[in-house]
């Protein structure tokens, strides 16, 4: 454990925390995709097998059962408690042509041909792109994200991008590195930039923000 | 077996 891990796995809790209490506080999931949440749900559910299989601390345990925990909650609040309120017509990005050549590329490209190692592959890369409906959906409607749901997604960014900065340290300190874990990773962040500059730009100058089409 | 470590991760 190094302090980028460990912070990135804060802000990573840190992101699943705001977008439950934005929706339990405003009854609402107004603006929340639900496919992107739906595909962070399968992400955990895919990657977190090894809790049947591994033992690595407590601290990784516990951390597994409450991404699962809070993740399927999310996903619940969306399509079941506040259904009334979710915006299903504005979330219309094609689910599919994500998770098909995801699926895929992880079975064609990974560590190890085996039942957990390319399901583990497959949340590595879906997890790479799962935000896309959300930041699709954002700059579709051309309408405001709120605010919290920016924060929701800067928390989120923030927790890869230092992750990358873990993967760094831990090749030059352990000596190895994730070839996998590192590609993807970074996929993933670079889908953040654009909207990382919007953030500090906009949100932080206390104004709302657009993703443009 | 390298890339095995980073499943300490979350």
């Amino acid at each position: 454990m190094n302090i980028f891990r460990l912070v990135g796995d804060l802000s990573h809790l840190a992101a699943l925390i705001i977008l439950l209490l934005k929706i339990w506080k405003s009854r609402s999931c107004a603006g929340v995709s639900g496919k992107s949440q739906i595909m962070f749900a399968m992400v955990y559910m895919t990657r977190y097998l090894d809790l049947f299989t591994t033992f690595v601390s407590v601290y990784n345990s516990v951390m597994k059962v409450v991404f699962l925990l809070f993740s399927f909650v999310t996903v619940y609040l969306i399509y079941f408690k506040f259904k009334a309120t979710y915006d299903g017509n504005h979330d219309t990005f094609r689910v599919e042509f994500l998770v098909v050549p995801v699926a895929g590329l992880a079975v064609l490209v990974n560590h190890e041909f085996s039942f957990l190692e390319i399901l583990w592959t497959f949340s590595i890369y879906l997890e790479s792109v799962a935000i896309l409906p959300q930041l699709f959906m954002i700059s579709k409607t051309g309408c405001e994200a709120e605010t919290i749901t920016s924060h929701y997604l800067f928390a989120l960014g923030i927790y890869r991008a230092l992750y990358i900065a873990n993967w760094i340290f831990r090749y030059y300190m352990e000596g190895f590195f994730d070839f996998i874990a590192i590609v993807a990773g970074c996929v993933q962040t670079i889908l953040y930039c654009d909207f990382f500059y919007l953030y500090v730009t906009k949100v932080w100058k206390g104004k709302r923000l657009t993703i443009p089409a | 077996d390298v890339h095995h470590n980073v499943k300490d991760e979350l």
